[in-house]
């Protein structure tokens, strides 16, 4: 199984459009590997964005160098996906 | 049986299938189980019919689970699904309607994705088609429907989330959903749910600009969503795909509004956690009670306002 241990999902609120490009071209980048569950288009939506445990300095250091705010929405991914898993697991045995 | 099953949980595919015969037995003369065809993996994918009688009458459309990580989407058709049988002969308006037009759900759109998301990557949103050529596989399906194809909103790249596939209809899943609305005929309304950000459109989405039914569709979605939000407060947007959130081409309800079911809605359901994809199983009950309300003001609409 595929593990994110480390992963972190950011929410990103872009105040310019000038801050849309930027993310736009974040997000062409395949170096990456970035998840956007949220596209940047339009300063009135968010940005949500999976980064990889591997590339996180690459990105916040992309955001502070462009002064793009975001924020942490989940610190460890793999974290809530062995909470959905036991959870499940828990659920199955009940109803068995 | 039906009773004793947990709506508040997420559950393996194998557990919704074996679900759905249980609902189907419980309720013969209500619901009815069909296979409409199998998946690029074989799997098969049934969709559940609510039916009183008769053969093609006008007809709603529900389909939960195109994107395979949005787990609540599938999670919320089947309390849904549950709703519907167990209301029936309760709820006069429900009633009414079941007894004029047949309703269709599709819980587990794309089975295969379902599936791998269970077991190999829980991020998983496309198909799993090979495509040739490419170390990369999947489609996204909702960029695969034949409305706009490989316009704006939509990649070329195998390796894209929203890579729209080597043609229209080119996943089974998807041409499954087409053939069978086609040969029915008589579907007046056609709903997609996914998940999350709190949305219900309208299209388009592989254009900017409104459809000939935009003011009433406005009109209809706006009054839903207020019912929607009366029950917890969830706020909605509403509006068309790509003036809500973006330009998207190849989606489902493009291509069921330009084959003439005028009632084409999407939901994107909450995530008032902030928890996106994985949002806790213990959400899963108040957003489908919630999404209930919306829905069953747009069939009741649907049923008064027969075209």
């Amino acid at each position: 199984e595929r593990v994110f241990i480390g992963d972190q999902v950011i929410r990103v609120n872009a105040e310019t459009e000038e801050q849309i490009q930027l993310l736009q071209a974040l997000e062409m980048q395949e170096e990456g590997e970035l998840d956007f569950w949220l596209h940047p288009v339009s300063t009135e939506l968010p940005v949500d964005i999976r980064v990889p445990r591997s590339s996180f300095s690459f990105v916040t250091e992309y955001l502070n160098a462009h002064n793009i705010p975001y924020s942490v929405l989940i610190n460890n991914l793999q974290e809530l996906l062995d909470e959905e898993k036991a959870e499940m697991m828990q659920n199955e045995m009940k109803e068995r | 049986s039906s009773r004793s099953f947990n709506f508040g949980a997420y559950h393996r595919l194998e557990t919704i299938y074996s679900w759905m015969d249980t609902l189907v037995a419980q309720y013969p003369n209500l619901v009815s189980k069909q296979e409409i065809g199998r998946s690029y993996e074989n799997r098969p994918m049934y969709v559940l019919k609510f039916s009183t009688g008769g053969n093609k009458r006008p007809a709603i459309w529900i389909d939960t689970g195109i994107h395979s990580r949005e787990w609540v989407s599938p999670a919320t058709g089947l309390w849904t699904a549950n709703k519907i049988a167990t209301d029936y002969g309760k709820d006069t308006s429900l009633t009414s309607l079941l007894n004029t037009m047949d309703i269709y759900m599709l819980l587990l759109t794309n089975p295969d994705g379902y599936a791998y998301t269970h077991s190999k990557d829980r991020m998983w949103r496309k198909t799993r088609s090979e495509n040739p050529g490419s170390r990369c596989r999947g489609v996204d399906p909702n960029r695969n429907w034949d409305a706009g194809f490989a316009g704006p909103g939509a990649s070329k790249n195998p390796c894209s989330d929203s890579y729209h596939g080597p043609s229209a209809h080119s996943e089974i899943e998807v041409k499954n959903v087409v053939n069978l609305i086609k040969s029915h005929g008589n579907f007046k309304s056609f709903i997609s749910i996914h998940a999350y950000s709190q949305l219900l459109m309208y299209p388009y989405g592989y254009s900017c600009k409104n459809v000939a039914h935009q003011p009433e569709l406005d009109s209809v979605g706006r009054a839903a969503v207020q019912k929607l939000t009366s029950l917890y407060g969830t706020q909605y947007k509403v509006g068309s795909i790509c003036k809500i959130i973006y330009q998207a081409s190849g989606g489902s309800i493009d291509w069921s509004y330009d084959v003439g079911i005028k009632y084409s809605f999407a939901f994107e359901l909450r995530d008032t956690g902030r928890y996106g994809f994985i949002l806790p199983a213990n959400q899963i009950l108040p957003t489908a009670t919630e999404t209930w309300l919306a829905l069953k003001h747009i069939m009741e609409y649907v049923r008064d306002h027969p075209y």
